[in-house]
């Protein structure tokens, strides 16, 4: 799966 | 933005800045290691590579420069300082850094999403992270005497990681496409290493006595 989202994460 | 990931970062802030201001004002850093606070400004300066090329938002910018500047102060303070350096107890530091570093950037390069520089030192920094305060806990193991404050951050950091989990559970059921395995073993695992700190901090917390590990 490609991941998505989880790069605003600190 | 949900309320674990806010509260998360809020006590991650407040970790660290209870750290500084702790060494800024008593100007000692006694019971702090220098080894987990230099692995964190690794941590921060491999992930936040992306402030120079994705603008996420304000509130993400100024945090990741926070975190940034933190984390140097505090390396530059038990380093350089004149007073501060002093307290800096050096022989019971002695975790290696290679032990950690090491199989951190070697499993970042087999296992990532991409194989861009960019994610692979992102993916280097989530491993990094999860393992960065294990110099911090075997300290914790020799001292043996730790002060409220040093204890109040270790379980501040702990209280972080426990959130962003709940924040990966709330996103996992609110957002469709939030998948990232690699973020949840790496954080499960950060997470985990807390768990018997825990046990002794409420032990201590409960019975009022002052916090110790066991031997």
């Amino acid at each position: 799966a490609e991941e998505s989202g989880v790069k605003d994460e600190l | 933005m949900n309320i674990f990931r806010l509260a998360g970062d809020m006590t991650h802030l407040v970790s660290v800045l209870v750290l500084l201001l702790k060494i800024h004002t008593i100007k000692s850093c006694a019971g702090i290691s220098l080894k987990t606070q230099e692995l964190y400004a690794l941590v921060f300066t491999t992930r936040y590579l992306d402030l120079f090329t994705d603008y996420i938002s304000l509130y993400n910018t100024v945090m990741k420069l926070i975190f940034l500047g933190s984390s140097f102060s505090i390396v530059w303070y038990i380093r350089r300082h004149k007073i501060v350096r002093r307290s800096y107890d050096k022989d019971q530091d002695t975790f290696r850094h290679y032990f950690i570093v090491l199989p951190c950037l070697v499993l970042a390069l087999l296992i990532h999403h991409k194989f861009t520089f960019k994610e692979v030192m992102w993916t280097f920094s989530l491993y990094l992270e999860a393992v960065a305060i294990l110099p911090q806990l075997v300290l914790l193991q020799r001292t043996r005497n730790i002060d409220n404050l040093t204890g109040q951050y270790v379980f501040l950091l702990g209280a972080y990681r426990a959130l962003y989990i709940l924040n990966w559970i709330y996103r996992h059921y609110t957002e469709p496409h939030y998948v990232h395995w690699i973020t949840w073993i790496a954080g499960i695992v950060q997470t985990l290493l807390y768990a018997d700190f825990f046990y002794y901090y409420f032990q201590s917390w409960k019975n009022n006595v002052k916090l110790q590990l066991p031997a």
